[in-house]
């Protein structure tokens, strides 16, 4: 399940939307124990100025960000935007019968997007 | 069959090479990984959904803070064993020896172990109840047929009534060696004062590996 990105196209500035993981989709509910699904969410949104520009609280801006923006708004041909990514992630914990009835616990790191930003 | 598409590609993103194949046994999932399930997920603990609180102190990655070791997969391994006793010890008026398997196959070879804690609960018998301390339990290694290895490790029990347990990295096998794809034990409780018995009723295996695979640096934290 997923957000929609409001008026088509990538919906405003770079920032994480949010993505539901459901196990049940997947068809593990019988063998995965917990949890039922995770919040993954995903990063979308322009990186054009000032968007690009580190607002604050916000994940660290890479100078080459900027100025890819400002090259891009002095000659939008020349080479195109920074992109909307993952700047901080979180990991997630999986509790699971496996092949051979174990019950296992598996941590997995980056695995849910908490922060955007442009790269 | 093979998972198709999408959901392939995400279990082999979370480093398992198939979905397990039907409904598992139900079995009761042991409160120990229920404990540490709920202490590890960032996402049952977090105050609103999708976001770490900010100045959350970071968990150490591949860490399991509650057993102290290093590890990314926790696994509670029932015993396969038969658990009932080796028969000529009970005919020689000896206390029951019991054998007990542990199938480890699904551990992957590159997985390190880090901690291996063998658990056992006994039931007493009417005229062992209550006897406590200077009880000994024996480890060894099955041998062939109902065949005694050596010792492998002795430790004094103190009381039945919780769960007794064992460290079994360094003494089944040792540190830096892989896990082995099966583990038989005989196991033996000796009460060293008088000829009490008891009766084995669950063992299970709490193992921690590490699979460096799925392991990142700790991220650079805002400077």
């Amino acid at each position: 399940e997923a957000d929609p990105v409001v008026g088509g196209g990538p919906g405003g500035s770079c920032r994480a939307r949010r993505l539901y993981v459901s196990f049940r989709e997947v068809g593990w509910h019988r063998w995965v124990i917990a949890p039922r699904g995770f919040l993954a969410n995903y990063c979308q949104g322009h990186c054009s100025l000032p968007a690009t520009l580190p607002g604050p609280g916000g994940p660290p801006t890479l100078n080459h960000a900027v100025l890819r923006a400002l090259m891009y708004s002095a000659a939008p041909g020349a080479a195109g935007l920074p992109c909307c990514v993952p700047a901080r992630l979180s990991p997630i914990s999986v509790l699971f019968f496996d092949n051979s009835d174990n019950v296992v616990l598996r941590h997995y790191e980056d695995m849910v997007v908490d922060e955007c930003g442009c790269r | 069959p093979a998972a198709p598409g999408p959901a392939a590609a995400l279990l082999q993103a979370l480093g398992l090479c198939d979905a397990p194949q039907g409904a598992p046994k139900p079995r009761p999932v042991p409160p120990v990984m229920w404990r540490l399930f709920r202490r590890r997920d960032p996402q049952e603990a977090r105050v609103s959904p999708g976001r770490t609180p900010p100045g959350a102190t970071l968990r150490r990655p591949c860490h399991v803070e509650e057993l102290g070791v290093a590890g990314n997969i926790v696994r509670h391994v029932p015993d396969r064993g038969t658990r009932a006793g080796i028969p000529e010890s009970a005919a020689a008026g000896q206390c029951s020896r019991w054998t007990v398997v542990f199938d480890l196959s699904a551990v992957e070879p590159t997985e390190q172990p880090s901690r291996a804690r063998l658990e056992l609960r006994f039931a007493a018998e009417e005229a062992a109840m209550g006897i406590e301390g200077d009880w000994e339990l024996s480890l060894a290694q099955a041998a062939e047929g109902t065949g005694v290895g050596p010792v492998l490790l002795r430790q004094a029990v103190v009381s039945l009534g919780t769960p007794v347990r064992a460290e079994l990295l360094g003494a089944a096998w040792s540190h830096n060696t892989s896990v082995p794809r099966s583990l038989h034990l005989v196991l033996a409780l000796r009460h060293r004062a008088t000829s009490a018995c008891v009766h084995l009723a669950e063992a299970s295996l709490l193992l921690v590996t590490l699979d460096p695979r799925l392991c990142h640096p700790l991220a650079r934290l805002r400077r």
